[in-house]
């Protein structure tokens, strides 16, 4: 419990197992980690709102290839990339949402043009997209979340889909 | 996935999510992220959510929302509330994953049944911490 701010980060879930990870890596997750509590926690210490500090440190979040969203989203089983976000402020119920985009460079930025630039809380597709471009959002082509580890793991569970090796490890179900 | 979840020192909270999604999904398969009440909810200041796991399971719990609920309707603790709905709600229905939450008074929680997740935390005050696992 505390007067002062509080902010939480999740950078998803680990797809190693935990005896895989090299200590180059985890050194790396933990800074990954670090610089995104920075980001937010700036906003917060200087008097922002919580609302300003979720988008801020969900972008560094974004901006960081080792966790799963934006830069470092997944491949759908078209290779291709859809990106999902959402932001709710807890002072009066505002909310928004997107879905199935792939285009602006930080899909919570689109879920906070939604919430405040319409009248509506989920938005997909090209109304999305829309939304973002009058927003004046910065977008990336789609080069800009690909990346290496991303696209062999697709790689690897469409070979094993197709061998017949493909366990049933719940964690393949994380996003 | 990707979140945050925070109370600023005016007391109002906030959430928000982010996901590239699961590796492999068919094209216009959407989990729980962007739905409010399922990966990410605040409302009314009494707590803010943002989860990551398994996102049928968690539309199907209403897991975010359902947190608030227990909190509004059966007084429980922020806390109390995750861990029922993480540790036994979700796992009664086969779901894994984990989900970051924090109440009105700042409390945080970090909850997940799975092998291992990226967290961190921040409390004014206090040294920042980064979890791996």
């Amino acid at each position: 419990m505390s007067d002062g701010f509080a902010l939480a980060i999740h950078g998803g879930a680990g797809v190693l197992p935990r005896a895989e990870m090299s200590e180059e890596r985890e050194a790396a997750c933990h800074a990954a980690l670090a610089r995104v509590l920075t980001a937010g926690e700036s906003v917060l210490a200087a008097d922002g709102t919580a609302l300003d500090a979720v988008t801020a440190a969900v972008r560094a979040l974004e901006d960081e290839p080792l966790f799963n969203a934006g830069r470092g989203a997944v491949f759908t089983r078209a290779g291709t990339h859809e990106m999902d976000a959402a932001i709710m402020d807890g002072r009066d119920r505002r909310a928004g949402a997107v879905a199935g985009i792939c285009g602006p460079r930080n899909p919570v930025d689109a879920a906070r043009a939604v919430m405040e630039r319409t009248s509506h809380v989920l938005m997909a597709g090209d109304g999305a997209l829309t939304v973002a471009r009058e927003a004046g959002l910065p977008f990336e082509e789609t080069s800009y979340f690909f990346t290496p580890e991303r696209w062999d793991t697709l790689q690897e569970t469409l070979r094993m889909e197709a061998d017949g090796t493909l366990d049933d490890d719940p964690s393949r179900r994380h996003g | 996935t990707v979140g945050a979840v925070a109370r600023d020192r005016a007391g109002h909270i906030a959430a928000a999510t982010s996901t590239g999604g699961m590796t492999a999904k068919s094209a216009g398969r959407i989990g729980d992220s962007p739905l409010i009440g399922a990966g990410t909810f605040a409302a009314n200041d009494s707590c803010a959510v943002s989860a990551t796991g398994d996102g049928e399971a968690f539309i199907r719990l209403s897991v975010a929302h359902e947190i608030d609920a227990r909190i509004r309707l059966a007084g429980q603790n922020v806390t109390d509330a995750a861990e029922q709905v993480v540790m036994k709600d979700l796992v009664a229905i086969g779901g894994s994953g984990g989900l970051i939450a924090i109440g009105a008074d700042g409390s945080i929680t970090l909850p997940f049944n799975c092998e291992g997740m990226y967290r961190g935390q921040s409390i004014e005050g206090q040294a920042s911490q980064t979890f791996i696992y």
